[in-house]
């Protein structure tokens, strides 16, 4: 834990490792301390000065796009292994005990066992899916289960997406076909689309990021396997340059394994 | 000799004769920037930069770089003494012989594995695939589709317990003649302890000739974390880096080689079946230091 009780060099030194060690990278760390330099004055405890510094980068308005919406079309995207699936299912048994029929898009019908894998957390939450099987067009799946969504007046729609490296530009290609392939169904949908990261990634992130919201307007982060010792510093450079706001952590791989963001919690354990 | 007489003017030319602490400031505090960026653990872009430092200081300027441009000429060829500056080939000593694949959630153990089974197929091996991810959703039919793709047999046995299921394919092995045997763990995390010891079990039952541990080239500072503890745990034989076909500069293969002295075997370029290739430290030097 650290304890200063008062900022000298040294104490900026240590407190600089610690945020650099947490992958918040080097123009977001001197920004920060920056700030603590200018703002602490000789009888703040610097560490809460810190704190507050921190929270500020990551407290973001954004719009509940779910309340208004029926059904509400929420789509998932990343790179490859980030918890995309299991966070969908992590989501959908959370709608699912909130009272809402959810709908899930087996959209990634490219990795082996990708529609099989979602179709058992369908089974474990309640959620029904909607798949055409392995090699099938996403698109067409994505424009099904929404046209289901529909007819059947379900309240929510999951769209799990293959895993891309933002580098692929055919790939990146098909996510913006399935969206207009969506709009089709529901000219304001998908209403979210939320990044899926994983909190051991180092700046490649913000890279990810970027490349993401040019191809299809990221409304949301969602950061996986913070019960690592990963601590997911690359949000800050995220939710500042690309103000979008953190909406969920994944604790686990469990389906109760998810927590909504909290700023103050996610500073606490940064900081410790 | 007439050489020595011109590097001599020359010297006194450029007034640089020794790399000093100050001539090289602005060299060391790019490579330290580019290092970071690079995902390079903070910890050991320290420590890299001190030792070269300590090396470099006082040596003479080559009379045709500047004390700066010598300096990165340095860290170019330290960073691909510190990657491993040849290729290091798998050893598979036993008959049949044994591959263990462990690491994090997501890495790429599965694929890694299928990749590696189709390798050894090529040259000639006669490889089985060991599913002993009891837990993650469809693992088992995850490697049972991609293993067609290897033309490789899957062992499931029980589906239930990993300990069974590897003494199930170590008998198996011996029945079909493999001679290469290679075992896909489910993801965990290095602080999961009770997932550890199951690792060190299994270790332990199949003996393996390598165990190899599979690393997202995109990981950043929390690498070394975890590198470390499969090591200390399981004493790795050395790593797979995957996703290496992204723009990930790599850094964390040189935080893992320099934490753990473990050689990178493979790296992984593409998610199909063929995507796995020998590391090149030189070529990985030259995107680390960016
Ligand atoms: N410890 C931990 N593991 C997680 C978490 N979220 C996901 N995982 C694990 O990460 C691995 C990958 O999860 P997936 O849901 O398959 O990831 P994905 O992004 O859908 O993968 P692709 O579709 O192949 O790109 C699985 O082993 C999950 O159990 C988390 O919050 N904590
Ligand atoms: N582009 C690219 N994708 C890869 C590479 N290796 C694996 N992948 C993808 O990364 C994702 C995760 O791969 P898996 O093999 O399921 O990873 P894993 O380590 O077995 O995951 P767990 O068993 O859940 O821990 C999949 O989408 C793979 O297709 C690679 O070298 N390049
Ligand atoms: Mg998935
Ligand atoms: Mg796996």
């Amino acid at each position: 834990i650290l304890k200063f009780d008062k900022l000298n060099d040294d104490t900026l030194e240590e407190i600089e490792e610690l945020l650099i060690l947490s992958d918040m990278g080097i123009d977001t760390v001197e920004e920060v301390i920056s700030k603590l330099r200018e703002r602490c004055n000789g009888k703040d405890d610097p560490i809460e000065v810190l704190k507050e510094i921190l929270k500020e980068i990551l407290v973001i308005s954004y719009e509940d796009k779910e309340k208004n919406n029926k059904p509400y079309v929420l789509s998932i995207v990343g790179v490859n292994g980030t918890g995309k699936t299991t966070t969908i299912g992590k989501l959908s048994n959370k709608e699912v005990k909130e009272g809402k029929s959810v709908v899930l898009a087996a959209c990634d019908t490219f990795r082996a066992a990708a529609v099989d894998q979602l179709k058992i957390w369908s089974d474990r939450t309640g959620a029904s899916i909607i798949s055409q099987g392995q090699d099938a067009d996403p698109a067409a799946v994505a424009f099904d289960a929404v046209s289901h969504a529909k007819s059947k007046n379900k309240d929510v729609v999951i769209i799990d997406t293959a895993g891309r490296l933002h580098t692929k530009s055919n790939l990146m290609e098909e996510l913006k076909k399935i969206n207009r392939v969506i709009k089709k169904g529901i000219p304001e949908a998908p209403h979210d689309t939320w990044l899926v990261l994983d909190s051991t990634t180092g700046q490649n992130g913000l890279i990810q990021a970027k490349k993401f919201k040019e191809t299809v307007d990221l409304t949301g982060i969602i950061l996986t396997k913070l019960d690592g010792t990963a601590k997911g510093g690359i949000a800050f450079a995220i939710v500042k340059e690309l103000e979008i706001p953190v909406r969920y952590i994944g604790l686990g791989e469990g389906v109760d394994d998810l927590k909504e963001f909290n700023a103050e919690d996610f500073v606490n354990a940064l900081i410790s | 000799s007439i050489q020595n007489k011109l590097n001599r003017a020359f010297k006194v030319l450029s007034g640089k004769g020794r790399i000093s602490e100050n001539n090289v400031k602005d060299a060391v505090k790019q490579v330290k920037l580019s290092l970071l960026e690079a995902d390079v653990n903070y910890k050991v872009v320290k420590e890299f930069i001190n030792d070269i430092k300590t090396e470099v200081l006082g040596e003479k300027v080559l009379s045709s770089f500047s004390p700066d441009q010598q300096f990165i000429k340095i860290v170019n060829e330290e960073l691909i003494k510190i990657l491993g500056e040849k290729k290091v080939d798998l050893s598979l000593q036993n008959r049949p012989a044994k591959i263990m694949v462990v690491g994090l959630q997501g890495s790429g153990k599965t694929t890694s594995c299928a990749k590696l089974a189709y390798l050894l197929k090529k040259n000639g091996k006669n490889p089985l695939l060991v599913a002993a991810d009891v837990y993650r959703p469809a693992a088992i039919d995850q490697l049972i589709q991609i293993s067609k793709k290897a033309d490789v047999p899957v062992f499931t046995g029980d589906k239930k317990n990993p300990i069974k299921i590897v003494e199930g394919a170590l008998k198996e092995a011996v029945k079909n003649i493999n001679d290469v045997i290679i075992f896909d763990t489910a993801g965990r995390l290095h602080v999961d302890e009770k997932m550890m010891d199951e690792l060190k079990k299994i270790a332990k039952i199949t003996k393996p000739d390598e165990i190899l541990m599979v690393i997202d080239a995109m990981t950043g500072q929390d690498a070394v974390n975890s590198a470390k503890k499969f090591n200390e745990l399981l004493e790795l034989s050395g790593f797979i880096v995957t996703k290496l076909d992204g723009d990930a500069r790599g850094g964390v293969i040189l935080s893992i080689r320099y934490i753990t002295e473990k050689p990178v075997k493979f790296v992984g370029l593409s998610e199909k079946i063929d995507g796995l290739e020998a590391f090149y430290p030189d070529r990985m030097a030259g995107r680390i230091l960016g």
